[in-house]
């Protein structure tokens, strides 16, 4: 059976997408067989990996029983990572999209059909505290919550924290946290050097890891790729995601 | 009867609720009565003025009948610059909100109730294009979009645009495009700069007016102000938001 670990984030912009791909990556080349799915009906995996999403077949489409589970699951280039992508979604179609994936068993069933042969299930979620992010929470084993080093991210991380809870209560009771990751720090700036330092004084399971604000994340986006392939220099920023991963790894084991 | 302006984006952290506080300043101060609604279930509104959101009374309040519109919109210091914040509402419960603020007629009701009085009024939303912004969208008479200059939110620029023209024929025919308004551009950094050429080429109605990433936007979060009313040597950012309200003003005469 799967671990299952969903990646959420009430305020928007803090790198879930990114953690997502890069993490995935790094769990895969540990030779964890990872399923990336993704939640967000904005499509964020399949637009990170330029493979124009708007054509991609993924969970839209199997939900909307249009496509099987072996069209709509992707095998990458490492033979241990795949993912479901968003697949086919009319832009107007949203509000309805985001219902479907909050229908009681309606996800439960997708990732169960999808899941099996994997070690690890890791699903991306649209930012805030709505429909995609609440079914993730019930299907899943474990959060993990990045938080951007900045204020406001700060002051709503309580509000996410508070409906990881409830749903532990009445919904999924295997829920736990798996860790809150500081990410777009940058330490030379007193506001984000503050607000990390506000994470690891005021909240409990704050990981060790820490992402810093990069500029080879802008540059991984407008090429659509991982930054682990973008090969040269980077290697700093992509061994950070392996030192996540083995983090991640020792708590999957330990708690 | 007040126009009505919502700053919406599919994209997380972009900039919307920056903007829909420093744009609303920026307008009052030309004399306009403005009226800044927070539709964002997180309460962006609240949090960035610090005003401890949690306890704050605002739209939810109104929405359940437990405040009066007296109650729920906020006089700021500025004579022409009201808040009708988030109001109190239980982080468990934003599906339902969700749901109630995309009822027909409901959001249309309490704007109509609160903007009498009112020059503009501008709405924040959640990212995404999910309930809440699809509410915006109907009782609006133009659509706002911050894109940040990074090419994530560019691939999904369209998407928002397909969802704006859908709304303007089959549920609100006044609905206009107001601009599309590039921020945290870095013009010095490769993939920021080829971002902002792209919104330049390829869409139309981008605004002259570009907002920079500048740590002065950080650091008015952490003092949760308007970066209007930091004081001192910001002025250059304020008034990037004063040539803004300019824009904006002489394209809503215009349009
Ligand atoms: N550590 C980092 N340093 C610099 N830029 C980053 C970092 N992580 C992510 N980014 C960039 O910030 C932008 C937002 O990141 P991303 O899309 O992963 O966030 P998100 O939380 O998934 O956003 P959304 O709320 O839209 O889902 C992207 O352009 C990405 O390349
Ligand atoms: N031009 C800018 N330069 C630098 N930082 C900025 C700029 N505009 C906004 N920020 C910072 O970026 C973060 C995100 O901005 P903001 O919260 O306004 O985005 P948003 O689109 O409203 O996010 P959400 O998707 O959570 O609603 C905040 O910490 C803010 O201070
Ligand atoms: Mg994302
Ligand atoms: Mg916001």
């Amino acid at each position: 059976m799967a671990t299952k670990i969903v990646v959420a984030s009430q305020k928007g912009g803090v790198g879930k997408t990114t953690v997502c791909l890069n993490l995935a990556l790094a769990l895969a080349e540990r030779g964890k067989r990872t399923l990336l799915v993704d939640l967000d009906p904005q499509g964020g995996i399949g637009h990170s990996l330029a493979k124009g999403d708007a054509d991609l077949v993924g969970l839209a489409d199997l939900l909307a029983g249009a496509a099987t589970r072996e069209e709509a699951v992707l095998q990458t280039k490492l033979p241990a990572l795949s993912i479901l992508p968003r697949g086919r979604l009319d832009p107007c179609d949203v509000c309805e999209y985001e219902q479907t994936l909050h229908s009681p068993g309606v996800l439960e069933g997708a990732i169960a059909s999808c899941a099996t042969g994997f070690d690890l299930v890791m699903m991306d979620t649209p930012s805030g505290l709505g429909m995609p992010t609440r079914a993730g929470m019930r299907v899943a084993d474990f959060v993990l919550l990045p938080v951007q080093a900045e204020p406001l991210a700060i002051r709503t991380l309580s509000q996410i924290l508070r409906v990881m809870t409830r749903v532990a209560e009445e919904e999924n009771p295997r829920l736990r946290l798996l860790g809150i990751l500081p990410t777009m720090v940058e330490k030379q700036k007193d506001p984000s050097l503050q607000s990390l330092i506000d994470v690891w004084t005021d909240f409990a399971g704050v990981l060790e890891a820490v992402i810093p604000r990069a500029d080879v994340f802008a540059e991984a986006s407008s090429k659509g790729l991982p930054i682990g392939y973008l090969g040269g220099a980077v290697s700093q920023e992509a061994r950070r995601f392996e030192h996540l991963a083995g983090e991640i790894l020792d708590l999957l084991t330990s708690l």
